[in-house]
């Protein structure tokens, strides 16, 4: 469903260059959850955001159901990914002047939902994580597991069939986090099982996977 | 040496108000390392900036060696951070225009430190939390964990007596995240032991602490 085929991202670095990926190949099974874990720095939130178009491989491609997310132009690309990806960053991207629940509205005013439906579907999902009292927040005046749940969300609002979360309990409680995850494999609420990739240091998250991919270095680490 | 005496912090929330702490006493002794846990939520961030003087409770005491944080005009305060104290921020609060070097750098300026000194601690202390070859990289050239690693490296710059770490090892590796806490406790260096005050999810860092505070709805939570 979602393939990466030897990609590389260099980045420039004063007079040398870092290359953050090096010809990796992936394949991502629908419906399933893969984690990817390796040392900081080895090119986790890289391949992320290659993955979901939020940057482009300085070589190699990605495609997503056949659609190659790599050649896509900008708003063909912000279209696709509205439709179906959803992203929780890792330092959360919350817009600062709007509050929690105008965060959370935000893609599905993009995406042109009606405005009660809308609100219906933000609350909804803040009650979710936790959050029902803290609706009128904005992100200063959250605490950072807060933040981190209104990112989630956020991503969850267009009920996509694909997330990409990075580091999505890193500021929680194991308990909180346990139910966010809950929540993003979206098995719990009996629908169609959606495609999570997830980064995380967490061991116990990641056991909870059906997949471990392990980066190290920019490359695949099949070590131990 | 560190106490907090019945502080509150009451915040507005829209027509209502949050209770962030409520009338919470605790002491910190010197040389000794305290972890402060609890949910998302519950109060551990507030505890930190009011006890580093960050912020001024709603009511209540903190002191530092007899001397009263609370009390204290904001330059006065500055000053005194600056010869005792070291902030990891939870979300780091890096300057987003300085490279590592810079970011680590400038409480040394800050301290008058000569440049040379400057430029020697700052380098030392970025190749000890393993960034010796990003130095010259702003914030959004690093990878999450590295930008904490500099905010940690920045904490340390002036080696001071007393640490408060928010959430240090949240986006780090466990094998990183090892290196750090060593780092942090100042053991490791042979020098007098600091104080170190640190919040965290992680129970493997709380279990390396000589002392567990759990924080619950803004009050010490003395249940299991
Ligand atoms: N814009 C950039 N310019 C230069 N180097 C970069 C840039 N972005 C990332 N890097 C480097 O690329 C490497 C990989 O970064 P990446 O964010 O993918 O790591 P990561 O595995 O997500 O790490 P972490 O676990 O700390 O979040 C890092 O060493 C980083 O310094
Ligand atoms: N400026 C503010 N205005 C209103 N409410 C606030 C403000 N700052 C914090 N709060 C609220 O105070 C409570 C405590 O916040 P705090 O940041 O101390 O929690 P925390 O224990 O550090 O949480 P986390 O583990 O998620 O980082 C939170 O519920 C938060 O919503
Ligand atoms: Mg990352
Ligand atoms: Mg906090």
């Amino acid at each position: 469903i979602l393939q990466a085929s030897d990609i590389s991202k260099v980045y420039p670095s004063g007079e040398d260059t870092v290359t953050a990926l090096n010809h990796l190949s992936l394949e991502f099974d629908a419906g399933r959850i893969t984690a990817i874990v390796g040392p900081s720095g080895s090119g986790k939130s890289t391949l992320l955001n290659l993955l979901a178009g939020f940057d482009v491989p300085s070589s190699g491609n990605v495609t997503h159901n056949g659609n190659s997310i790599t050649a896509m132009p900008e708003t063909t690309l912000a279209s696709y990914r509205l439709a179906h990806f959803g992203f929780i960053f890792q330092n959360y991207n919350l817009v600062s002047i709007l509050n929690a629940q105008e965060n959370v509205e935000l893609p599905l005013s993009l995406a042109s939902v009606p405005r009660l439906e809308r609100t219906k579907r933000a609350k909804e999902l803040l009650a979710r994580v936790g959050l029902g009292k803290r609706i009128t927040h904005r992100p200063n005046q959250l605490s950072g597991g807060e933040q981190q749940r209104v990112a989630i969300a956020r991503a969850l609002a267009t009920n996509p069939s694909v997330i990409f979360a990075d580091e999505p309990t890193g500021n929680l409680d194991s308990a909180t986090g346990s139910g966010i995850l809950e929540l993003l494999t979206g098995r719990s609420e009996g629908s169609e099982a959606r495609t999570l990739i997830l980064i995380t240091h967490d061991m116990e998250v990641a056991a909870r996977a059906d997949k471990i991919v392990k980066i190290r270095d920019g490359r695949l680490d099949s070590g131990a």
